[in-house]
């Protein structure tokens, strides 16, 4: 898959969603 | 029932050779099996893989004796609530977990043998409307319980004696989960799916729901496996027991999905199917270790796939004797459990 299917990956996802979601 | 009984397991290449015979375990108890699984267990400083036998009413440990040659240690009788399933722990010791209850698990037990008083006991863990379980890395276990009014998911540490030594709440999605499975390489993410059909993230940590993403509609009622997490993409195998014979693929056991969880968008990488030709449903039960994932199907077979090339590589065709009914990867890898109904187990290096 490329990056157009799936949009921009990040390598640090989980933190960078743990610092977004509602505590 | 006898069409399937008779049909032969239409493979041309995958054969019974990359699954080598170890031994075999009979059970003259005369009850019916429910479930077989591995656990490490430690005794007078020697650490060895045992199996775990399960029927309705009770579990036993087996030890293996001899080259082709295993004995029962201990036998747990539990004769009020009936035995589901086992729940395998990996990488604990001494500890066995099995999911009991009438038609849902209505209640989780721990069984182990207590130094203290020089005995094998069992220990109620959690009771509830049980809707998933599983075991994770470093005696942690998850699960999802369901109320009218919410939906309840816990991870509990687990201690050597049968009890729990904390409790951490995580987020419910607003959909009931059906199915959990750790993130290979990553200790503080678990990934479930939903009965609406989507995969959530979790950060076991925090107890933060992360992410919910959408499978798609063309494969109902999928249930999560095994995740791995590989340059900034999660790696979802799913099975989908209600998927339906397609054209293009055959019957399909497993899949594995590759998720963005910046975005949510995902693709298909690889499919696992049985050639086509043969209609109806196929998939019975599946465990995956790794990425090897083992079937049940239909015709009383167990299929073996490499799931990272999509492809089968072993076959145990039915047993003349009984049909394979269980197969299991052991918590070692590398090694399949096949049982049948009547208490046998076949143990396979593969």
């Amino acid at each position: 898959c490329s990056e157009s299917d799936l949009g921009p990956i990040s390598l640090s996802w989980f933190e960078e969603l743990s610092a977004e979601a509602p505590p | 029932d006898v069409a399937e009984q008779l049909t032969p397991v239409l493979l041309d290449s995958p054969r019974e050779e990359s699954l080598q015979l170890v031994s075999e375990l009979k059970d003259s108890s005369g009850s019916c099996a429910v479930d077989v699984s591995t656990v490490w267990w430690e005794a007078a400083g020697c650490r060895e893989l045992r199996v775990v036998t399960a029927s309705e009413s009770a579990v036993s440990l087996w030890k293996p004796l001899a080259p082709n040659c295993w004995g029962k240690v201990y036998t747990w009788r539990l004769e009020e609530v009936p035995v589901i399933q086992i729940v395998p722990l990996p990488n604990t010791c001494n500890l066995v977990c099995v999911a009991l209850g009438e038609l849902e698990i209505g209640e989780i037990r721990l069984l182990f043998y207590s130094s203290e008083t020089d005995s094998f006991k069992h220990s109620l863990l959690k009771t509830g409307n049980i809707k998933a379980v599983v075991g994770l890395k470093d005696w942690r276990l998850v699960s999802s319980s369901r109320t009218m009014q919410e939906q309840q998911v816990e991870m509990v540490l687990l201690s050597e004696t049968g009890g729990s030594k904390d409790r951490q709440t995580l987020m419910p999605p607003e959909e009931t989960v059906t199915a959990f499975a750790e993130v290979e390489g990553m200790r503080e993410a678990l990934v479930g799916t939903t009965a609406g059909n989507s995969v959530v993230v979790w950060n076991l940590k925090t107890g933060q729901l992360l992410r919910k993403m959408h499978i798609g509609y063309s494969y109902p009622a999928s249930i999560c496996h095994r995740a791995y997490s590989d340059s900034g993409l999660l790696f979802v195998v799913l099975s989908h027991p209600h998927a339906k014979e397609s054209e293009s693929c055959g019957s399909l056991a497993f899949r594995v999905v590759a998720f963005n969880p910046c975005t949510g968008r995902s693709t298909g990488v690889t499919f696992s199917c049985l050639p086509p030709g043969r209609a109806g449903r196929q998939y019975l039960e599946g465990d995956v270790w790794d990425t090897a994932g083992a079937a049940v199907l239909m015709s009383g077979a167990v299929a073996v796939w490499d799931l990272l090339r999509g492809q089968c590589t072993a076959v145990l065709p039915p047993d003349p004797i009984g049909h394979w009914a269980l197969a299991r990867w052991a918590t070692s890898g590398a090694r399949l459990l096949a049982g049948r109904r009547d208490g046998t187990v076949h143990l396979y290096r593969y």
